[in-house]
């Protein structure tokens, strides 16, 4: 599963 | 997380509380922009395809999963429920939401990050997002009487709006490289629609009147 920093908000 | 992006979320969410609360214990939807309420069946749907691919925690899961439940349920609700679609102002909400799908696809294509698959709709979902309000705009103009729920639901999704700049700010002295101008740019556009309504409704709140926007 890869992690993009920015997608963390909704 | 910080206490404006808490506090967002929050707001977020207690719009579609009100919202579904409206619906499902009074059986109406008037007022409600059925138009908008698609767009962000779309909005989400195209945002959230992430959940097969990245996990960040619990929360940003079941949130996603909130988001896209009711949003789903509120426009199949308005559209097949009998007596809540009964309540639907059909004749008034006659915004043409199809013309603001296929700029926002287009933009999304000329403007983003990466040109992948996930990335572009992801972009997409933040630039019609923040147009996706104006279908409700315009029907509370053209309504008479906007009742005190669907008033609380646009101020709800307004405040939102606007905790997200403050979380934005706050992020950005407390992260470093947190810069996102896609997202602050759309973000901002979409706040600043709801300026006009911010003003009626403080306005109708101190003068202790109904919400009325002028047409």
């Amino acid at each position: 599963l890869n992690k993009s920093y920015k997608k963390d908000e909704l | 997380m910080n206490i404006f992006r808490l506090a967002g979320d929050m707001t977020h969410l207690a719009s579609v509380l009100v919202l579904l609360l409206k619906i499902h214990t009074i059986k109406s939807c008037a007022g409600v922009s059925l138009k908008t309420q698609e767009l962000y069946a779309i909005v989400f749907a195209t945002r959230y395809l992430d959940i097969f691919t990245s996990f960040y925690s619990i929360y940003n899961t079941l949130m996603k999963l909130v988001f896209l439940g009711s949003s789903f349920s509120i426009v199949l609700y308005m559209k097949y429920h009998k007596t809540v679609h009964r309540s639907y102002d059909r004749e008034q909400d006659t915004f043409r939401h199809w013309f603001l799908v296929l700029p926002c696809l287009l933009l999304a294509l000329l403007i983003h990050e990466k040109f992948t698959f996930l990335e572009v709709l992801w972009t997409f979902s933040l630039y019609l997002e923040a147009v996706a309000i104006l279908p409700q705009l315009v029907l509370l103009q053209r309504t008479r009487n906007i009742d005190n729920l669907t008033g609380q639901y646009v101020f709800l999704l307004g405040g939102y709006r606007g905790l997200y700049i403050l979380n934005w700010i706050y992020r950005y002295f407390t992260e470093p490289h947190f810069v996102h101008w896609i997202t602050w740019i759309s973000g901002l556009v979409q706040t600043l629609l709801y300026a006009d309504f911010f003003f009626y409704y403080s306005q109708s709140w101190k003068n202790n009147k109904k919400l009325q926007l002028p047409a």
